[in-house]
């Protein structure tokens, strides 16, 4: 074998087989959260990484929200082997592990997820049927409670940006948003991670308005960029996201922003659209490591400011 | 064309905008950046998933029309390929 395991794309079976695994071989480290389940009643599961001492503040990391972005729930799994493995060896993990538990979800979306792997590798959406229409699936990204379904998202049933037929009307998007309900006054940083085109994103996405801590958070992606780009030579543009592609309510950042996570940034990994969805797997490591790097930096920043 | 391909268009003038947001609902293409029709926009790259059976059709449209356009990625099934080799080692 030429290459590692995280080096790789996984089929929905084998990131749960990982899953399962990797509760199983640390178990004095992680735990595994069932959170509810999908449309078609597969699991969602949340890793919980926690070391030393209990009641910590806690990062919340969201992977594969849209199916066809699999360098996402790549990432994911990278972030969690790198912080079993680099714990007590590097510096910025060992900190962030030392003052924050971490809750993790690798899928979110695994019925489309799985939909890309065995008959439609552009599929973006949820595989939810709707009663009054042939078409299937709701962009979770645009189901949740902000500004929900006004410019930006369709109430078209075969809109790829189709927002679902009330707020949380998916289980998905609605699992996710009682678990972080239940767990608000814990958790200090939201970071859901897409692909592509290599941007750090932070509230708003469903209006043009400036979030209240704006600058902080402008602050915080530009350090990040500047942190990339000292170590890689593509540069993450950041921003609103509003002001930075356009105007998309109903995203789970700004949501959480709003239950009060002032700390929320939705991460676009490689590429910057030579191969797009299709990034080959000898990216992942760059693509992985850039991401890691942003996610230090925002996090340290975070733990310093609480 | 015998693969599915990835292409980069440019639409400059409003007309433009409107013939690559018809493209872009027909023909099975999908639609990589922006994720939506609404959103494109003049001067601004689309980035298309064009089917090898709708390849022909669609250059075409592109090219009566005066409509910039690059092949982005020329062989989208080899990549898929790629994505879906498994041969690393086990996680442990």
């Amino acid at each position: 074998s030429t290459t590692s395991f995280y080096e790789q794309y996984h089929s929905l079976e084998d990131i749960y087989y990982w899953i399962n695994r990797t509760a199983q071989d640390n178990p004095n480290t992680i735990q595994t959260i069932l959170l509810g389940s999908s449309f078609e009643k597969r699991p969602l599961y949340a890793l919980k990484i926690s070391l030393n001492s209990e009641n910590k503040k806690a990062l919340w990391i969201d992977c594969g929200i849209h199916a066809r972005e699999w360098i996402s729930p790549a990432f994911c799994l990278w972030f969690v082997q790198y912080s079993l493995a680099f714990y007590k060896q590097n510096q910025d993990i060992t900190d962030i592990l030392d003052n924050m538990d971490v809750y993790i979800l690798p899928v979110m979306n695994p019925d489309g997820y799985l939909y890309t792997w065995t008959t439609n590798r552009m599929w973006r959406k949820s595989r939810s049927i709707h009663p009054s229409s042939y078409c299937v699936g709701v962009d979770l990204n645009r189901n949740f409670d902000a500004n929900w379904c006004t410019e930006g998202a369709s109430n078209d049933p075969c809109s790829e940006i189709y927002c679902g037929a009330f707020p949380e009307s998916e289980p998905e998007s609605e699992a996710v948003a009682n678990f972080l309900r239940s767990k608000k006054d814990t958790i200090e940083l939201y970071l859901s991670i897409h692909a592509y085109s290599q941007m750090l994103l932070f509230p708003y996405s469903c209006t043009l308005d400036e979030a209240q801590n704006h600058n902080e958070l402008l602050e915080m992606a530009q350090d990040a960029s500047r942190n990339i780009r000292r170590y890689y030579r593509n540069t993450y543009k950041y921003g609103a996201g509003a002001q930075t592609i356009y105007l998309a309510p109903g995203g789970s950042d700004d949501w959480a922003y709003n239950l009060g996570i002032k700390y929320s940034f939705t991460f676009e990994l490689q590429d910057r659209g030579r191969y797009g969805f299709l990034l080959p797997p000898s990216h992942i490591s760059q693509a992985c490591n850039e991401a890691l790097l942003a996610v230090k930096t925002i996090a340290r920043r975070v733990i310093d400011k609480t | 064309e015998t693969h599915d391909q990835i292409l980069s268009i440019t639409p400059t003038t409003p007309e433009q905008v409107g013939i690559v947001k018809n493209i872009s609902t027909q023909y099975e293409t999908a639609l990589w950046q922006p994720v939506d029709a609404q959103y494109i926009q003049e001067e601004t790259q689309v980035h298309l998933f064009v089917p090898a059976n709708s390849s022909a059709t669609v250059k075409a449209l592109l090219q009566r029309h005066n409509i910039a356009h690059e092949v982005l990625l020329d062989n989208t099934n080899h990549l898929i390929e790629m994505q879906t080799r498994n041969d690393s080692t086990d996680p442990r």
